[in-house]
């Protein structure tokens, strides 16, 4: 996957990182310090649908689906992660107990053109 | 934003870094509370001390070990915290005791579970973590009984009652998963601990609150499967 920089306009992940002390919420959190909620964004132009795909040739199947069909009138495709893991919190609950638990598919690690 | 600054995925006017650093804030907010179904975030009144923290999560850890390395035990031991999960979200659980009434002879413990997991989560595994203080030499029998109040939290009844032969000061476990199971199922949010001694003993518990022996229970819980509606 490709990470946004500067004004690139095509489809990568843009970093994004939620400080947990910044948003007060460090007394009920006790880790991790905060939440990289990163987010896909920008084009994603015929040319590109299915990259970066799970495997070079789910690109080329696309590429060539596209041109069998003449979908030269296709729309863009979407710029979407493509890999993404667990946010692993430990926390206090309502009664003070204090909870450990992984929320899956929390943080987006790659994206890629649909 | 600027004039004429649009957003490249979806054409719209971009926001104002600031707007949108607002908006991503809010939604990270958001996702995480839903996801801990939390309908909003704490408010934490008696944060538990580090070195009781730290006490309980050392005591856990040396008990997976023993429970994993036992002869003759299965790959993974017993113990379900090594056990795999089946990709369902999965909850360590802590809950320090509360204490209760307490006579001469007697010592009541509460353990409080928030209604947010209690409904939404089943129990597979609940441990209770008592650390004895022994008055002296010889062998001293302690009852324990797990007692569970209803809803409206007035009646108690009583769930098991076990007798603990009490040799020397240091940790002891009791498995109380069916009591904290049925406390889940009945939605009810409060697990008694009743401990009775002879009556020349006093507390088998060491005293304090503050102490990094504190009783607790440690519970691991599993997301409900999702409820799989059949159509005829």
């Amino acid at each position: 996957g490709i990470d946004c920089s500067g004004d690139s306009q095509m489809c990568c992940r843009q970093e994004f990182f939620v400080d947990f002390k910044e948003i007060g919420w460090e007394d009920w959190i006790i880790q991790p310090e905060g939440y990289h909620m990163n987010y896909c964004a920008g084009l994603c132009p015929l040319h590109m649908a299915g990259i970066p795909g799970l495997a070079a040739s789910f690109h080329t199947a696309v590429a060539n689906l596209i041109k069998a069909n003449n979908a030269d009138a296709a729309v863009d495709s979407c710029c979407v992660p493509t890999q993404r893991r667990p946010l692993s919190l430990l926390y206090y609950d309502r009664d003070s107990n204090i909870v450990k638990t992984d929320i899956p598919d929390m943080i987006v690690d790659a994206c890629g053109c649909t | 934003a600027p004039e004429g600054v649009w957003c490249p995925a979806c054409g719209l006017a971009a926001l104002t870094p600031t707007t949108q650093r607002d908006v991503l804030i809010a939604l990270a907010k958001q996702s995480i509370l839903s996801k801990l179904r939390l309908p909003d975030r704490p408010n934490i009144t008696q944060p538990t001390s580090k070195g009781v923290l730290l006490t309980a999560l050392r005591r856990m850890h040396a008990r997976r070990v023993d429970t994993a390395f036992s002869p003759g035990m299965p790959r993974g031991g017993s113990d379900p915290h090594l056990r795999l999960g089946l990709g369902l979200q999965e909850y360590e659980i802590l809950s320090f005791a509360e204490s209760g009434s307490s006579t001469s002879r007697s010592a009541r413990l509460h353990f409080h579970f928030a209604q947010e997991l209690a409904g939404s989560t089943e129990i597979l595994h609940a441990t209770l973590y008592l650390f004895w203080a022994v008055p002296g030499p010889g062998t001293h029998p302690v009852t324990v009984r797990l007692l569970q109040s209803d809803l409206t939290g007035l009646n108690m009844t009583m769930a098991s009652e076990t007798q603990m032969e009490v040799q020397r000061a240091g940790w002891a476990t009791l498995d109380v998963s069916r009591a904290v199971q049925s406390l889940f199922v009945r939605g009810s949010q409060r697990l008694t601990v009743e401990l009775e001694v002879a009556e020349d003993w006093g507390s088998p518990l060491l005293a304090g609150h503050s102490d990094s022996h504190w009783p607790f229970v440690a519970a691991q819980a599993r997301a409900r499967t999702p409820h799989r509606v059949q159509r005829r």
